[in-house]
């Protein structure tokens, strides 16, 4: 199966 | 923490860049972002299917390979212009969104929650991930209203109407004596 893994802590903003 | 949308991210064009990990992808399945208010389930394909349309898409399509470690990009002008009208809306948001969209005058924060998911064929997908902690708050409150200026000795005194449009943090007052 497909997943998706998101780490919250390596989102950026692009400013 | 939450990731705010304010009028000057809109200004800027500010983008969200999520690096994400991907795997047991076969060759035919692409992930998107779609985008949905609170208690949407954008997993759900009616809910971007054009006819009963909640959510909107956020992202490029991307077809990633085995292995492949992508980073999607959420431009927060595609949030803010909620394009309903077209499942696989491609165009570039200006400047106009941001005062002039369904969000234009949000002073609270609206949540909007960000639904990575894996797409397989026209109308099929699975349960992807929700990122939960979008908020926008294009507008500012409004100014107090109902302001009286009293005198007191060796002083004036104001009073006002309390604001209850928006997240107040203070009030400023500005004296704008004549010319001269």
């Amino acid at each position: 199966a497909q997943t998706i893994t998101l780490t919250e802590t390596s989102v950026r903003r692009s400013e | 923490s939450i990731y705010w949308i304010s009028q000057a991210d809109c200004q800027a064009d500010d983008k969200f860049i999520f690096p994400v990990v991907l795997s047991g992808f076969s060759s035919d399945v692409s992930v998107e972002v779609w985008a949905g208010e609170s208690g949407v389930d954008c997993s759900n394909v009616d809910n971007r299917t054009t006819a009963t349309q909640k959510c909107w898409k956020v992202s490029a399509t991307y077809n990633p390979s085995q292995g492949f470690t992508p980073e999607i990009v959420v431009p927060a002008r595609t949030i803010l212009a909620r394009d309903l009208t077209n499942a696989a809306a491609s165009a570039t948001p200006g400047a106009d969104v941001c005062t002039n969209s369904t969000y234009s005058d949000s002073r609270n924060g609206v949540p909007i929650v960000l639904s990575f998911l894996p797409i397989q064929g026209v109308s099929s997908s699975i349960a992807g991930i929700a990122f939960t902690k979008v908020r926008i708050d294009l507008g500012g409150p409004d100014a107090p209203a109902k302001l009286e200026l009293g005198v007191g000795e060796n002083r004036l005194s104001l009073s006002w109407g309390q604001v209850t449009t928006g997240d107040i943090t203070g009030y400023q007052f500005f004296c704008d004596p004549p010319p001269g």
